[in-house]
C-alpha cells in the first residue's frame, strides 16, 4: 500500500520569489544595470499521485511509484527549474570598457519535478 | 563564499570582480540593446544572441576604450595635421569567444559646419611595426581609409575593422592605428587636391576638430549561447 504524506497546496513544488539585489552581493561598483533582478527558485514536494501542474516527468512518474514502494530507499522526485530566461547585464570591466553581456538561463520562470 | 563568486564569476566570464578606475559615460547604443535585451522573453521569437543593429551573432558587445595618445612633433611631419596613435587592448576578449564585429567609430565633438571654406581629410593606418623614437612612421604603417569631410558632412566616421581586430588578439601583434586629421582649404582641394600653405593656415589649426574614438567589438561566447533548436 501506498504511503500518503499530507500535502498542503503552499509545500508543493513550485517557484518561489527570489530578488537578487547586486548591491546584496557588493557587486553595485561594477554592474551599471540593472540593479538587481527577479531570480527566483523551485521548492516544495513532488507528491504522489503527480498532478499535472506539476509538470511531471515520465522519468518523476516511475520515481514516484517506487519511492511509494520504497520511500527509504528511493527518494521523492526533485523539484527543479524547467524553464528559464535569460537576462542581459551592462557593466564595466577592468579596462573600463562598457560591456553589455546576455547571460541565458538566469531567472526561474516554471517549475517542475 | 569567496569560492562560490569565483566559480559564479568564472562561468560569467570575468576572473574577478571587476575594479573600473572610473564610471565612463554609458553609449546610447548600448543602452537601447540593453532595454531591448530586457524586453525579451524565453518564449520571444527574436535569437538573443544576435545582434540584429549590426546583424551579426553574438552575445557580448564591447565599447572598447581607445588608450592611445596625441603624437607629438617631431615624430609629425605633416604641415597643418594632427595624428593621434590609436590602440585597442582586444586582450579582454577571452580566447573561447568568436569575434564577430569590430567597428571603429570616430567621431568629431564639433558640428563640423564650423570649417567654413575648410575641408579636412582623416587618414587612417595600421601600425606594422614598432618604429624608435624621432623616426618617422611613414615606412610602418598602411594606409586603411582616406576620406575628406567638408561642412555638413556627418560628425561621424564608422569603419569596419573586423578582420584586424581579430589578428590583434594575437600576443604581441597589436600595435594600434594612428590617425591624421589633415586641414585644407576647400578651393584647393577641388582645384588641384593640395592643402594651401598661407599664414591663416597657423591660426585654423585651432580649428581642427576634437576626435574621439572608440571600437565596438561584438562577439560570441558558445558555451554561453546555445544555438536555439526548436523541439520535434
Amino acid at each position: 500500500a501506498a504511503y500518503y504524506l499530507p500535502v498542503t497546496p503552499s509545500n508543493v513544488c513550485k517557484p518561489r520569489r527570489l530578488y537578487i539585489d547586486f548591491k546584496d552581493v557588493g557587486w553595485q561598483d561594477w554592474i551599471i544595470a540593472p540593479q538587481g533582478y527577479l531570480a527566483n527558485y523551485c521548492h516544495g514536494e513532488c507528491p504522489f499521485p503527480l498532478s499535472e501542474s506539476l509538470n511531471g516527468t515520465n522519468h518523476a512518474i516511475l520515481q514516484t511509484l517506487v519511492h511509494s514502494f520504497d520511500p527509504k530507499g528511493t527518494p521523492q522526485p526533485c523539484c527543479v527549474p524547467i524553464k528559464l530566461s535569460p537576462i542581459s547585464m551592462l557593466y564595466y570591466d577592468n579596462n573600463d570598457n562598457v560591456v553589455l553581456r546576455h547571460y541565458e538561463d538566469m531567472v526561474v520562470d516554471e517549475c517542475g519535478c | 563564499v569567496n569560492m562560490q563568486e569565483k566559480l559564479f564569476l568564472s562561468s560569467m566570464g570575468l576572473s574577478s570582480r571587476p575594479k573600473p578606475s572610473h564610471q565612463a559615460p554609458v553609449p546610447s547604443l548600448l543602452w537601447k540593446l540593453f532595454k531591448k535585451g530586457s524586453k525579451q522573453t524565453s518564449t520571444s521569437d527574436t535569437d538573443p544572441c544576435v545582434v540584429s543593429e549590426y546583424g551579426v551573432r553574438g552575445n557580448i558587445v564591447r565599447f572598447i576604450q581607445d588608450q592611445g595618445s596625441l603624437i607629438s612633433a617631431p615624430a609629425v611631419h605633416c604641415f597643418n595635421c594632427v595624428r593621434k596613435h590609436l590602440f585597442f587592448n582586444m586582450s579582454v576578449l577571452e580566447d573561447v569567444e568568436q569575434l564577430s564585429l569590430a567597428q571603429l567609430e570616430m567621431k568629431f565633438k564639433q558640428d563640423l559646419a564650423h570649417l567654413g571654406p575648410h575641408v579636412f581629410s582623416v587618414d587612417l593606418y595600421r601600425v606594422l611595426r614598432t618604429t624608435l623614437k624621432g623616426v618617422t612612421h611613414e615606412s610602418s604603417r598602411k594606409l586603411l581609409l582616406s576620406q575628406s569631410l567638408g561642412p555638413g558632412a556627418h560628425a561621424s566616421v564608422h569603419v569596419n575593422l573586423t578582420d584586424l581586430a581579430e589578428t590583434w588578439r594575437k600576443p604581441g601583434k597589436n600595435y594600434g592605428m594612428h590617425v591624421e586629421l589633415q586641414l585644407k582649404h576647400l578651393s584647393n582641394v577641388l582645384q588641384e587636391h593640395a592643402y594651401v600653405k598661407n599664414p591663416h593656415l597657423a591660426v585654423q589649426i585651432a580649428q581642427m576638430p576634437d576626435l574621439y574614438t572608440s571600437l565596438v567589438v561584438v562577439s560570441l561566447n558558445p558555451l554561453q549561447c546555445r544555438s536555439r533548436r526548436k523541439r520535434s
